[in-house]
């Protein structure tokens, strides 16, 4: 496989959870991802939900995957290779070439498909970020 | 053995600002 294949995701990579418990990527379950997201603190999940999926017109060879991003479904696009695998609240790694991920990283996946609904992150608001009405936050203190 | 942070299998999906 190609040197800058992101070794990560081969078969049998020990994943190290929030909680300090390590795991291997194959075995990762949704519910890794959410404890250590709440546990990480400066992390948040996001529900990613995959609204297109097309070959990307600027960098030829990669896929454009579009999503809608977390309560404000704001809309991000990113290009990645086809067999970059993508975790699947609920179903586990999918890729949009399954095939190809088998075969460089050794790693079973689902078939990616418009509908299905990605982990993702981002990073946590700090609470006084919220858009709050101003005397709401001077009751507070 | 290489051990890798969980954060660095999910992508960082925040909205640019241009949105």
């Amino acid at each position: 496989p190609a040197p800058s294949n992101p070794s990560h995701f081969m078969k049998g990579a020990i994943i190290q959870l929030a909680t300090g418990e390590l795991k291997r990527v194959e075995d990762l379950q949704t519910q890794d991802f959410v404890r250590s997201a709440e546990v990480s603190g400066g992390l948040k999940i996001d529900s990613s939900m995959v609204v297109d999926i097309r070959t990307s017109q600027q960098r030829p060879g990669l896929v454009a995957l579009h999503f809608t991003v977390g309560e404000q479904q704001s809309k991000v696009t990113i290009d990645v290779p086809p067999e970059h695998p993508f975790f699947v609240f609920g179903q586990g790694w999918s890729s949009c070439s399954p095939e190809r991920t088998g075969q460089l990283y050794g790693l079973a996946c689902h078939h990616l498909q418009v509908g299905d609904v990605c982990v993702s992150i981002t990073l946590q608001q700090p609470p006084q970020q919220q858009k709050q009405p101003l005397q709401q936050q001077q009751q507070q203190q | 053995v290489p051990v890798f942070p969980w954060h660095s299998l999910v992508p960082f999906l925040a909205p640019t600002q241009s949105d």
